[in-house]
């Protein structure tokens, strides 16, 4: 464990916090992409198959349930919790969760490291991670008012993504034989994806003025 | 081995 991949791990963990602390004090999920969420939960399932056949760390163990937990807790916050529910824009957030999944199911089969059902499961997992936040981006450009709370949350979002390229670099100069172009790519692709949206973070916070992403 | 590195990632 370097210091990337643990500030990373914190960063994701923070993310959450920030999503949860606003759903829980604030009752609401304004601006927030049920289906980027779904997606997440989505993600964690398929990717941590392997949390009860394979033990790596208690840390791991953990953290894999904590993620696991939290995005089908959010989920079920925003679908069902009868405050929270009625703050979400459902008219504005019309992404199709298939036009996603299937072509990344599509890629997982084509190009993995090994065609078993967990490897394919959590090949999937990194390709679908990748274009996870379009809807969130795609509600993000259509909502006129962006909160401090949901602009924190993509932000963290996208740092964890970074910092975890970071990790990977440190990793391939200090291990041996660690190559894993499968993380890798959808990594990189997932982090290009927050570039526009860190450009105009960045920008309101240098000018001290409210969030907000160009029609 | 180096198959399994990559999975103790989250």
């Amino acid at each position: 464990m370097n210091i990337f991949r643990l500030t990373a791990d914190m960063t994701h963990l923070m993310s959450v916090i920030v999503l949860l602390l606003k759903i829980h004090t604030i009752k609401s999920c304004a601006g927030i992409s049920l289906k980027t969420q779904e997606l997440y939960a989505i993600v964690f399932t398929c990717r941590y198959l392997d949390i009860f056949t394979d033990f790596i760390s208690f840390y791991n163990t953990i953290m894999k349930v904590i993620f696991l937990w939290t995005s089908f807790s959010i989920v079920w916050y925003m679908r069902y919790h009868k405050i929270v529910r009625r703050s979400y824009d459902k008219d504005q957030d019309t992404f199709r969760h298939v036009f996603l999944m299937l072509p990344c199911l599509v890629l997982a089969l084509l190009i993995n490291e090994r065609f078993t059902f967990k490897e394919v499961m959590w090949t999937f997992s990194f390709y679908l991670e990748a274009v996870a936040i379009l809807p969130q981006l795609v509600l993000l450009q259509r909502t006129r008012n962006i909160d401090n709370l949901t602009g924190q949350y993509i932000f963290l979002l996208g740092a964890y993504r970074a910092l975890y390229i970071l990790n990977w670099i440190y990793r391939y100069v200090t291990e041996p034989n660690y190559v894993h172009w499968i993380p890798w790519m959808s990594g990189l692709v997932q982090t290009l994806l927050y570039g526009d949206f860190f450009y105009y973070y960045f920008l309101s916070w240098k000018n001290n003025v409210k969030l907000q992403l160009p029609a | 081995t180096s198959h399994g590195s990559s999975h103790d990632e989250l």
